[in-house]
């Protein structure tokens, strides 16, 4: 029953995106899903077709106030695929957590009431370092990095993985990372696959780079104001497709870990 | 002399790209410009060809050490253009700010000793409302928000606008959003104008909806990594020519302001 956190502080490489098309391409192979939305934008949340201002119990009540997990987790469009949102509550848990000694653990203790419903958790996190993030990779198996083969997004890979070491060595010896998965991806350009073979040469032997890419294209950024996953809203399209593929991935390397 | 946050929480937007090319394009037309990173990833520093693990006096030493930001002054590759860097402490500031009563106007006091030498100081921020952005916005006359036109954006422009009027009562009561910036702009796709003539409609007679677009366009990811802004990498292109564009609306904006 892996937990599996989507994270790279770098804004904007398609986390979100990643997490919602994963989840519902593995619902849609008859695996039971949970999505925890772990960012204050809330956009796992929206995209799915919630109101966050209509939630009253979210991962914040979860996370701040001792709530059940069990009764924060909702049913969406699909089958097999639940949500536990996120409210306009978040975006203040950061700073209310300073002075909790449990602060890193909230999320991994929340969980284990829900643990046994569900064949995979995965939690989409906010672009940053800070503890919401760190709450999540504590709570999880494995860790699937999004990136964009961009200059920008190399830099920001060495500071994940310093973090995911800090967390491994305090929080979380267990934490692994499951791979990297190259989002909004254009072959077309000299610089994406620049930066896709300097990629893969770094982690040669040392990560999976997922073979599988997401390409760019405008069904992704369509199928939010909807509220459904591309796999709904556009099903035999590419991106459809490339999601189906990752599902397969990511059960062959987290079933083998 | 006008001090300008480019601000949103949403990642990857295009906040580094347009505070590195609007101030390259208002140093080219003779202004004297201060760039400012306050973001703990540093994408604006390594931008400009620096490197982050090099910088022993930053902004990080300057609001956190009292540190003068005269000291922390770089000239950059263009004439005109200057970088007040971020290096590999900031990551850590966010935390160690909470218990500072001062901390929202730790930036505001920094860059009272520089004033006089710039007529721009524009400041990078990071993807989140946290405690570095509010301090941008409290040593600001006004922000510059970079969206894309894309659904999920427009869900984040209702949380920004929020902080933004907390920080007016609170902070600065004379903070103005100079206007909002479409980057990565895609004209052919449907998407991008259905989510243009919302967000023109939605500030019709409340703030500026620039008139000018940054088009999505490989040179600008290019031009990070040979650590110069694209009006030397690429200077008659349309990227450039779109940023010495926003740079005269600019102007007129923050001198009528
Ligand atoms: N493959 C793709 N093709 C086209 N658009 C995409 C693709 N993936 C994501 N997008 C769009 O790009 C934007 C950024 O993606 P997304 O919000 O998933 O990134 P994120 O990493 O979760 O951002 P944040 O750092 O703000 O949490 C969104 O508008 C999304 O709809
Ligand atoms: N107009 C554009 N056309 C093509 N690529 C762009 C454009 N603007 C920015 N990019 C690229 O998109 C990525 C995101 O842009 P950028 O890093 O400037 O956004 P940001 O809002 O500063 O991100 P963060 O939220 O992480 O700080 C970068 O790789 C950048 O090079
Ligand atoms: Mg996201
Ligand atoms: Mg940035």
């Amino acid at each position: 029953m892996p937990v599996i956190s989507i994270a790279n502080q770098k804004g904007g490489v398609g986390k979100t995106t990643s997490a919602i098309n994963l989840a519902s391409a593995l619902a849609e192979r008859g695996k039971k899903v949970l999505l925890v939305d772990l960012d204050p934008q809330g956009n796992a949340t929206t995209s799915l077709g919630f109101n966050r201002s209509e939630v009253f119990i979210s991962i914040y009540e979860v996370l701040m106030e001792g709530m059940d997990a069990e009764s924060a987790v909702f049913p969406t469009i699909q089958d097999n695929l639940f949500l536990l949102p996120a409210n306009e509550n978040l975006p203040g848990a950061e700073v209310q957590l300073t002075d909790r000694p449990d602060r890193a653990y909230l999320l991994k203790h929340a969980l284990i009431n829900v643990y046994s419903r569900f064949d995979y958790i995965l939690i989409d996190c906010p672009p940053s370092l800070g503890i919401l993030t760190i709450n999540s990779l504590t709570a999880s198996d494995g860790v699937l990095v999004p990136m964009q083969a961009e200059f920008l997004a190399l830099e920001g890979l060495t500071q994940l993985l310093k973090t995911i070491s800090i967390v491994q060595e305090n929080l979380n010896p267990s934490l692994v990372v499951y791979g990297v998965l190259f989002t909004m991806y254009d072959g077309r350009t000299r610089l994406t696959r620049e930066v896709e073979n300097e990629v893969r040469d770094y982690f040669k032997g040392r990560a999976v780079v997922f073979e599988n890419v997401i390409p760019r294209t405008v069904r992704l950024a369509e199928a939010p104001s909807h509220g459904v996953p591309i796999t709904l809203y556009a099903s035999k399209s590419n991106a459809s497709e490339a999601f189906r593929n990752l599902a397969l991935e990511v059960i062959n390397v987290t079933e083998t870990s």
